[in-house]
């Protein structure tokens, strides 16, 4: 473990936070993408099979558990709390989700490292999560205004993959020197979609105006 | 072809 990869996964905790915080505190998941949601359901789902047949450390176990319980804390939400499954627009969360998995799987199943069940699951659970965010970046293009904390949600989760490239640099030249082309790859390209997102959240944050992305 | 590193991350 490193600083990077710890503060990567603070990061990654603390946007699920401001997002269960937003729902449970508004009682409303506006702007927020149900699709992206359920995509991430399946992306902790695919990667965490080994959660009770391989035991990593005591940390690694309960952020698994957390990342899977919150996760599905969320879709059950939005999809079946009685105030704020009402909030939710899905005219405006247009994204064909499910679209994505199958070029995910299928890519899974050409490129892993071992070609066992969970390898291939956990190599489709990568690529998944690369383009997860996709449906939500969509739904903010599409809304005219983005509340402050699903802006901080946003952005907190771009961060967090960004942060984890810089532990696979410290990792690299500084431990173990073990090349990671599938996790590189995949996070390299889900912290190059957030790359627009950032410009305009920084941008907005720099003149104190609210966040808006140009369609 | 050395076994994959360890899936130590999140």
């Amino acid at each position: 473990m490193n600083l990077f990869r710890l503060a990567g996964d603070m990061t990654h905790l603390f946007s699920i936070i401001v997002l269960l915080l937003k729902i449970h505190a508004t009682k409303s998941c506006s702007g927020i993408s149900l699709k992206t949601q359920e995509l991430y359901v399946i992306v902790f789902l695919t990667r965490y099979l080994d959660l009770f047949t391989r035991f990593v450390s005591l940390y690694n176990t309960v952020m698994k558990i957390v990342f899977i319980g919150t996760s599905f804390a969320i879709v059950w939400y939005m999809r079946y709390h009685k105030v704020v499954k009402q909030t939710y627009n899905k005219d405006e969360d247009t994204f064909k989700h499910y679209f994505l998995l199958l070029p995910c799987f299928v890519l899974a199943l050409l490129l892993h490292n071992e070609f066992t069940t969970m390898d291939v699951l956990w190599t489709f659970s990568l690529y998944l999560e690369a383009v997860a965010i996709l449906p939500q970046l969509v739904l903010l293009q599409q809304s005219r205004n983005i509340d402050n904390l699903t802006g901080n949600y946003v952005f907190f989760l771009g961060a967090y993959r960004g942060l984890y490239v810089l532990n696979w640099i410290y990792r690299y030249f500084l431990q173990d020197h073990r090349a990671r082309w599938i996790p590189w790859i995949s996070g390299l390209v889900q912290t190059a979609l957030y790359a627009d997102f950032f410009y305009y959240y920084i941008l907005s944050w720099k003149k104190h105006e609210k966040l808006k992305l140009p369609a | 072809q050395s076994a994959q590193p360890a899936k130590d991350e999140l």
